[in-house]
């Protein structure tokens, strides 16, 4: 554990903490893909089946155990509990387009052709490309919510530095994963707009909004 | 490597 990695977990922590909280303080998912929320949920759930087979740490289980069901909340909230903010005609991304993909090359790269590691592989496929329903769907209203800009920070955060921490890790600990490694920058890559967004104008208290 | 491959990573 270096300390990227750690600073990279907090801040995937926060983002799906202060999406959660946003929901239920506002008591509405509006300008919020219910469709990246899914992916996403199903990212924890098929790279986590190792919590049943392997025990690395209490650190590791605790967050994987955090994040698995911070995102079935999220879900709940989005299609139960607030179904009716939740805004489906701007939420249009089809999912099969991404799924479908991605689950084939799970098949033909990966490291073990294995049931766990093709799921494992998956999920880290799928976490590259699962933002895409969010950032299509505030393309299509020209807007975000200041909550939501901060949400897609930390998030876009988290991957951008698991990046440094791989480089430390190739460089200290003789350690990398090609697979993690090109997902994750292909993941950050898709962000780089928006953090231009953010700090040009989130960050001066502005709402981030597209030019028209 | 082969054998069990460790992901301690999120």
């Amino acid at each position: 554990m270096n300390i990227f990695r750690l600073v990279g977990d907090l801040s995937h922590l926060l983002a799906i903490l202060l999406l959660l909280w946003k929901i239920w303080k506002t008591r509405s998912c509006a300008g919020v893909s219910g469709k990246s929320q899914i992916m996403f949920g199903l990212v924890y759930i098929t790279r986590y089946l190792d919590l049943f087979t392997n025990f690395i740490s209490i650190y590791n289980t605790t967050m994987k155990a955090i994040f698995i069901a911070v995102a079935i909340a999220t879900i709940y909230l989005i299609y139960f509990k607030f179904k009716a903010t939740y805004d489906s005609n701007h939420d249009t991304f089809r999912m099969e387009f991404l799924i479908v993909p991605v689950g084939g090359l799970a098949f033909l790269v990966n490291h073990d052709f294995t049931a766990l590691e093709i799921l494992w592989t998956f999920s880290i496929y799928l976490e590259s490309v699962a933002i895409l329903p969010q950032l299509f769907m505030i393309s299509k209203t020209g807007e975000a919510e200041t909550i939501t800009s901060h949400y897609l920070f930390a998030l876009g955060s988290y991957r951008a530095l698991y990046i440094v921490n791989w480089v430390y890790r190739y460089y200290f600990e003789g350690f990398f994963d090609l697979i993690a490694i090109v997902a994750g920058c292909v993941q950050t890559i898709l962000y780089c707009d928006f953090f231009y967004l953010y700090v040009t104008k989130v960050m001066h208290g502005k709402k981030l909004s597209l030019p028209a | 490597e082969e054998g069990d491959i460790d992901h301690d990573e999120l």
